[in-house]
């Protein structure tokens, strides 16, 4: 900021710069389409890469120009003509197979906020523990390709294979590749919402494939650090005009044929009640540091990311969890009441408290489904005593336990979500390999 | 209230410090030195400025016996105690509070008042 102030030239540029970062956008896109060539700050590692950064007609998610038969407008590596027939890959391989991208609304536990754990236990860090660092600040400490919507990677970080809404759309479809945008935002709340959505959203009506665009704000409209917490909670009132403004922008917004899908707010109370007398990784060399004890100096500070769950006082508690049932009534009330005209429209219950019942009585420990660092968002960190359970069996941790729930009760309830399998997947495969990777 | 973020950061630095340091039979000022060692290398310089501007405090309180991440991060002027508002530690209390074992390393008005300049001079 110093250098911005020192030198007017640089003015412009700044301005420029922080207005980018403040409206999520990527910050390395020369053409404006809101795709980028790099994979940090808001880049590929929360959109789909773009194969074309200084032409905005040539982007992910686009219905392909002329076929693609010069080349690859949409960016899902498919293009060229098939000498045998004389027709285009697009026309032979993709047309007709429903193609959908992914967009995911969200917050910090969309876009899947993460602290390494070794960096803050001491006997735990080493030479080369923060080499990531400058990649993770560029992300806002957020893994979104990681991510139980958006993620589409396997990390060394993790041992399971990746598993998100976008990975099996692309798995069903492969003309589906790179068409994800997650514009998940730490702290984001269904009033926030409403302009993220207008500076960071990409989708033209006209010109773009369907998406399947999931709306999931699970904590922050009863979340906050202030000690009179409930009073700057969102009213169901607010909640559900926040979320109609949302819904009204989107089909300006979406082509014909899209869906949207709503989810529920979590239940937070199973943060206090699985990690308070358990010791945080900034106490591992002497056992000193409970979760309790950071939750009540965050407190303390006016700091904490959500005072109503991350409480000793269980009447607090019980009372946040009470608003965000109210809230997510509030959302399937409008999800009920909405009339779209370009999608469909559903609301989803996911709650993370059953997925990890189920982790539990298969044998897991509840704590390992949170993220040790924070101790408020869900983890995809695998302890060591856990790593053969994982690898023998299928259980695996929150994030990928919520995508394969997530599609299981979609599957149930709303079969329209899903895309159908491509016949043709096999043979994108064998003539465009990884379709340029991501 | 308190220092905020930045008290919350100076605590967990500075914990994470002290402990390495116990690790590897060194003194805090040589964890922390070494968790700038740990760092990517752009990251280094201005992690070290850092340690040579805290040191004489740190070492001070070592000495003095009052040395906890909590107390250190008060005596930094990172964490406050703003009018009105609870003593906040992540630390068991020691001796008579936070406050007052600060005001042993930075006794009079002036002290406190340069140590707070050095650290926003800083940054």
């Amino acid at each position: 900021s110093d250098i911005c102030d020192g030198f007017p030239i640089l003015k412009g540029i700044c301005q420029f710069v922080y207005q980018r970062l403040d409206d999520h956008e990527p910050l390395v896109d020369a053409d404006g389409d809101r795709f980028s060539i790099i994979e940090t700050l808001r880049g590929t590692h929360f959109r789909g890469r773009d194969c074309d950064d200084v032409d905005s007609s040539v982007h992910p998610g686009k219905r392909a120009i002329d076929g693609d038969r010069h080349r690859d407008s949409n960016c899902n590596g498919i293009y060229g003509v098939d000498p045998k027939t004389g027709k285009t890959y697009e026309e032979l391989l993709c047309d007709g197979t429903g193609q959908l991208g992914v967009i995911l609304l969200g917050d910090s536990a969309g876009a899947h906020f993460h602290i390494p754990e070794n960096w803050v236990s001491a006997p735990d860090i080493s030479l080369g523990a923060f080499e990531i660092l400058p990649d993770v600040l560029a992300d806002e400490f957020d893994w979104p390709h990681l991510s139980s919507m958006t993620g589409y990677i396997n990390s060394s970080l993790v041992k399971w294979p990746t598993d998100s809404a976008y990975y099996r759309m692309w798995q069903m479809n492969h003309c589906n590749h790179r068409d994800y945008q997650n514009l998940g935002v730490n702290g984001a709340r269904s009033s926030s919402m409403n302009g993220t959505i207008q500076y960071s959203m990409s989708r033209d009506q006209k010109m773009d494939h369907p998406a399947l665009v999931i709306y999931s704000l699970i904590g922050n409209d009863v979340c906050n650090g202030h000690p009179d917490t409930i009073a700057h909670m969102t009213t169901p009132e607010e909640m559900r005009a926040n979320f109609h403004s949302t819904l009204k922008f989107l089909d300006t917004k979406l082509p014909k044929g899209s869906h949207v899908i709503a989810t529920s707010m979590a239940d937070g109370r199973i943060l206090y009640d699985t990690l308070h007398d358990k010791i945080h990784p900034l106490g591992n060399w002497r056992q000193d540091v409970t979760y309790s004890d950071l939750y009540e100096f965050l407190n303390c500070l006016q700091i904490s990311p959500c005072m109503g769950w991350m409480s000793s006082n269980e009447t607090l508690r019980n009372l946040t969890s009470q608003r965000a049932a109210n809230l997510s009534r509030a959302l399937e009330m409008e999800v009920g009441a909405y009339k779209s005209t370009n999608f469909d429209l559903h609301y989803e219950v996911f709650d993370i408290t059953k997925v990890l019942k189920k982790w539990v009585k298969e044998g897991g420990h509840a704590k390992d489904l949170i993220e040790p660092v924070d101790g408020f968002h869900p983890s995809q960190k695998q302890t060591s005593e856990m790593s053969c359970l994982v690898l023998q069996t299928t259980q695996q941790l929150a994030n990928f336990l919520s995508a394969k729930k997530f599609w299981e009760d979609l599957d149930k309830t709303f079969p329209n979500g899903i895309v159908k399998m491509n016949p043709h997947n096999n043979q994108i495969r064998e003539l465009f390999g990884n379709q340029g990777g991501y | 209230v308190n220092g905020g973020s930045t008290c919350a950061g100076c605590t967990i630095i500075v914990s994470l410090a002290e402990q390495i340091g116990e690790i590897n039979n060194e003194t805090v000022v040589q964890g922390f030195q070494r968790l700038c060692n740990y760092l990517p290398a752009s990251y280094q310089p201005p992690c070290k400025t850092f340690v040579a501007s805290v040191e004489p405090t740190i070492q001070q309180l070592i000495d003095e016996k009052f040395f906890t991440p909590d107390v250190a991060c008060q005596a930094l002027t990172l964490c406050t105690v703003d009018p009105g508002q609870p003593e906040c530690h992540l630390y068991p209390l020691v001796n008579k509070g936070l406050a007052w074992s600060a005001s042993q390393i930075l006794p009079t008005r002036a002290a406190r008042e340069k140590q707070y300049h050095k650290m926003r001079k800083l940054g």
